[in-house]
């Protein structure tokens, strides 16, 4: 563990936290996309297959936990909670992200560590992870205003994995035979994404304006 | 140690 990694996994902690205090908080869903939600839960079930078959440490055993169950739990909420489901933006979340989730899995089968159902499902849980993310900022971009919470929830979601690319550059200078190409890549394409995001975010900030992405 | 290829992190 170095300081890279757990300061992404905290970042990470913290924009999910964000997200279940904007709801709890609100009682609404609006601005935040279900799918990019289905998405990433289907990311933590893929990647945590091996959660009871090997033990990193308690540490990892918790964080995974507690990823699977806080994604489970605000997609229940946006689909079942009779009062947060009224402000889900349905005719605005409309990214096909089917087509991501077969892109990912087709990759997967086609470039992966190993061919086993364990690298494979690995592998596409990486490519999917990478990709989770558009439909929430297709999303963002029709919803106009942004809210400060939704913001800061995206906004520490894309840090993550940026401070993952640290810990990955940092550990290939430390540790010998260390290669997580499949995933470093993933990590450049998906922190890439946020590129704009984050353009709009330092605008809001430096302005002190409402953050507001372009149509 | 782990076997290799172990995935160790999140």
């Amino acid at each position: 563990m170095n300081i890279f990694r757990f300061a992404g996994d905290m970042t990470h902690l913290i924009s999910i936290l964000v997200l279940l205090l904007k709801i709890y908080a609100t009682k609404s869903c609006s601005g935040i996309s279900r799918k990019t939600q289905e998405l990433y839960a289907l990311v933590f079930l893929a990647r945590y297959v091996d959660i009871f078959t090997e033990f990193i440490s308690v540490y990892n055993t918790i964080m995974k936990i507690v990823f699977i169950a806080s994604t489970l739990a605000i997609v229940w909420c946006m689909r079942g909670h009779r009062v947060v489901r009224r402000s889900y933006d349905k005719e605005l979340d409309t990214f096909r992200h089917y087509f991501l989730i077969a892109a990912s899995l087709v990759l997967a089968l086609l470039v992966h560590e190993k061919f086993t159902f364990q690298e494979i499902l690995w592998a596409f849980s990486i490519y999917l992870e990478a990709v989770a993310i558009l439909p929430q900022l297709v999303l963002l971009q029709r919803s106009g205003n942004v809210d400060n919470l939704t913001g800061q929830y995206v906004f520490f979601l894309g840090a993550y994995r940026g401070l993952y690319i640290l810990n990955w550059i940092y550990r290939y200078f430390t540790e010998p035979h260390f290669s997580r190409w499949i995933a470093c890549v993933s990590g450049l394409v998906q922190t890439a994404l946020y590129a704009d995001f984050f353009y709009y975010y330092f605008l809001s900030w430096k302005n002190n304006a409402k953050l507001k992405l372009p149509a | 140690t782990r076997k290799e290829g172990s995935k160790d992190e999140l």
